[in-house]
């Protein structure tokens, strides 16, 4: 089965709120 | 790469109203942002694009959460944040 999941390359867009 | 969801007018309802400070619990906090967020995942997972930016700006924006919130709060598996099954 394909397990969903959210990334930790996602979830670090939390860090960074003007990424560049 | 624009993100080809919208998130600038969804509900984060499921979010805000779940995930408070002072505390932030991680167990609701974490699951209230998989319940918003997993119907995305591909799209969140995709690092070309702006779409995890563009989530986290509002989410924050409509939380009025700490910068950094659920990364800092929500771990799984070594893969990521699971996502519950369809």
């Amino acid at each position: 089965s394909n397990q969903r999941y959210i990334s930790y390359g996602a979830l670090s867009k939390n860090n960074v709120p003007c990424s560049r | 790469k624009p993100c080809p969801v919208d998130f600038e007018f969804m509900n984060y309802t499921i979010i805000t109203s779940r995930c408070k400070g002072p505390r932030y619990p991680a167990n609701l906090c974490c699951g209230a942002f998989k319940d918003f967020a997993c119907p995305y995942n591909d799209e969140l997972n995709d690092l070309s694009n702006e779409c995890s930016s563009t989530m986290f700006s509002y989410i924050n924006l409509y939380g009025n959460y700490p910068p950094g919130l659920f990364s800092s709060l929500c771990r799984d598996d070594k893969i990521g944040l699971i996502c519950p099954a369809l």
